[in-house]
């Protein structure tokens, strides 16, 4: 699993 | 982007219209803490500084700059425009107690030890608890005006729908953003109250009261 930050959402 | 997160997205607008809208129509904001307002602002603003560096897309962009334009105009119709309504005197929640432990916590956990990096972080733990100078007013009050319980609703309904859009992306996509999902557990959590007296009450046609 990869553990990423959502920058993408608001 | 997911329906999920689509839902979530539109709920969080739609709070901000009924908000907008309540105090347009009853020329008042009695009823809502101006802490929880200012919260927001500062929220947006430092979650969205990635306006100017990051592209995400079209969407993104003009969500980011409603938020934190309408945040804004709301602070200006409480402290300018319906001046005389806000009553600082019932809105006695110490926000210290917020942005003292989220800026702690935002040192502690982030993704990368650069300024906008942290201030992100921050501004998610703040956002997951800037609803409780609100929630606090309405516990010292005990009651709430029918459209402040339904802005309320949709910005409870917005963090909540982003939680399936994480379960989503985990399967889909395969990653998991620790903090925004613990953050939003806490956030969506602390309306559970909230929304069981407004399952039970509101939308069966009553006035929002709480039990003396």
């Amino acid at each position: 699993t990869g553990s990423g930050s959502v920058h993408d959402e608001l | 982007m997911n329906l999920f997160r689509l839902f979530g997205d539109m709920s969080h607008l739609a709070s901000i219209l009924i908000l907008v809208h309540k105090i347009q129509t009853t020329r008042s904001c009695r009823g809502i803490s101006f802490k929880t307002q200012a919260l927001y602002v500062t929220v947006f603003v430092s979650r969205y500084l990635d306006l100017f560096y990051d592209w995400v897309s079209l969407y993104n962009f003009f969500m980011k700059v409603f938020f934190i334009s309408s945040s804004c105009y709301i602070l200006y119709l409480m402290k300018m425009k319906f001046r005389p309504t806000n009553d600082p005197s019932i809105d006695t929640f110490r926000i210290e107690y917020l942005l003292g432990p989220c800026a702690i916590l935002a040192l502690i956990f982030h993704y990368k030890f650069t300024v906008t990096e942290v201030l992100w972080s921050f501004s998610i733990f703040l956002e997951s608890v800037a609803i409780l100078p609100q929630l606090f007013m309405l516990q010292r009050t005990g009651e709430a005006e029918t459209i402040t319980t339904h802005y309320l609703a949709a910005l409870g309904a917005y963090r909540a729908f982003y939680i399936p859009n994480w379960i989503y992306r985990y399967w889909t996509e395969d990653i998991v953003d620790p903090i925004a999902v613990t953050s939003g557990i806490v956030q969506t959590a602390l309306y559970l109250d909230f929304f069981y007296v407004y399952f039970t009450k509101v939308l069966q046609g009553q006035k929002f009261e709480l039990p003396a």
